[in-house]
């Protein structure tokens, strides 16, 4: 986290706010709503209280405007920059101004006021920008549900105003480290071209023309699916990408979700006492999908809805894939190559002659 | 040439997203700013996301300057 210079704050903890316009994109209420759960998130873990004035000066003033609205730090139309607040200090000091050339929304359609109230107050208070793209005062946009300060969040704001924890508060997590070496990965799956490696409530997009992995969480792309991902696989035939957590599969067209799902994954005539997948490829040459459960391994012919699954499965890892570890978090399928990642290791292993041909990090996929 | 001008759309985009969030200097309107001071800014971005330094617009680089974001500065007053 970042304090502004000279670590700036309110003198006092009983803070005065006020809405002086309202957005057409919302009802009124829903504005008032936003506004007060974005104070709530800050007075949760902190002394602070906010009283709201309906006229006169409050500490706190805020507005929606577009371009050049009064402050000479214009906005730029829709997109890009979408709103600002000044450090705590009188006059200018606290206010908060929303730009109102964007679309404002109450979920995950466009740009969640309450998301972007949450942090721009957070800067009324006296935070800067944090550099942890898992925290809310990270500079880009991202949608989330749940409680959306981290724990990066909550050290920077009882830094300046001391605190108080509730235990049912569950922080957001910390974005995982790319280049931490004894990184492991939740699944990996081809998406269109790119490559997406999920870990914990974040994943990586790669793509070949950027030299940098881009970290993003995932329900900032998926709201509707859980925070976390047991494994992944492309049907590129089908331009299907299959995603699986605990005992639910969901398919995706792009980034949006098929139709019908998610179902259970017993439908694919797994038995019930398997409850969760732990890694899934596709298998391009061959049209077989894998799914890796525990110290096994299913095996699907090219439609994996037919309930057919590959007779004489489940068969071991350990047997099939000499060489390799017994249990696997991760799979991905490139040029006769399989990749399993375990653990901190990474093995390419050769389909056709079926060894091992090389082990790395699991991180160095992530220029680590 | 097409890239060349998207290459220059770039830059200026780049030079006002700096301006905005990272202190630059204001430059002459469509002029390009010394490439020194616009290198040292870049970099100071760069850094601040966790990119490579590599103080050249790459296209991490580029595509992290238009997600939509706060307007507050990233570094200073």
């Amino acid at each position: 986290y970042n304090h502004f210079p000279r670590h700036l704050k309110w003198q006092n903890n009983n803070i005065t706010f006020r809405i002086l316009n309202y957005t057409p994109d919302l009802k009124k209420a829903d504005v008032d709503r936003a506004i007060r759960n974005a104070l709530n998130v800050w007075a949760d873990v902190t002394p602070l209280t906010f009283k709201k004035l309906h006229e006169g000066i409050a500490d706190i003033m805020i507005s929606f405007g577009s371009r050049e609205h009064g402050d000479y730090n214009p906005f730029d139309g829709p997109n890009g920059l979408l709103a600002h607040a000044y450090p705590p200090g009188a006059g200018i000091g606290g206010d908060t101004h929303f730009d109102e050339d964007e679309q404002w929304t109450k979920d995950s359609s466009a740009y969640n006021l309450f998301i972007v109230a949450a942090h721009e107050l957070g800067h009324a208070l006296g935070m800067s920008h944090s550099s942890d793209a898992g925290a809310l005062m990270y500079p880009v946009y991202s949608y989330t549900t749940g409680f959306p300060l981290s724990e990066d969040d909550i050290e920077g704001i009882q830094a300046l105003y001391g605190g108080k924890i509730h235990d049912l508060l569950k922080p957001r997590p910390v974005a995982p480290s790319k280049c931490d070496p004894d990184l492991s990965f939740d699944a990996v799956t081809e998406l269109r071209g790119e490559t997406i490696v999920f870990k914990d409530s974040f994943y990586w997009r790669l793509h070949p023309q950027m030299p940098e992995p881009e970290q993003t969480l995932i329900k900032s792309t998926w709201p509707f699916f859980p925070k976390k991902v047991d494994a992944a696989y492309e049907n590129p035939e089908k331009d299907r990408v299959y995603m699986f957590s605990g005992i639910k599969m969901w398919a995706l067209n792009g980034y949006d979700l098929v139709d019908g799902y998610p179902k259970y994954i017993h439908k694919l005539g797994l038995p019930k006492s398997v409850r969760k997948v732990d890694a899934a490829v596709y298998i391009k040459d061959t049209g077989k999908t894998l799914l890796f459960t525990d110290e096994e391994y299913w095996r699907y012919a090219k439609r994996l809805f037919t309930r057919t699954m590959d007779r004489g499965y489940p068969r071991s890892i350990e047997e099939d894939f000499p060489g390799m570890d017994d249990e696997v978090d991760a799979v991905a399928y490139h040029y006769g190559q399989l990749y399993f990642f375990h653990e901190h290791i990474q093995y390419e292993y050769s389909y056709a002659s079926r060894k091992v041909l090389r082990i790395q990090r699991t991180n160095s996929i992530l220029n680590c | 040439l097409p890239l060349q001008s998207t290459e220059k759309d770039n830059r200026l985009f780049a030079e006002k997203y700096l301006h905005r969030l990272y202190g630059l200097p204001a430059g002459l309107q469509g002029r390009l700013q010394k490439s020194d001071t616009f290198q040292t800014k870049l970099k100071e971005m760069q850094k601040f996301f966790k990119l490579k330094v590599t103080g050249t617009l790459d296209d991490s680089t580029v595509e992290l300057m238009k997600q939509a974001r706060c307007g507050v500065p990233d570094i200073g007053e």
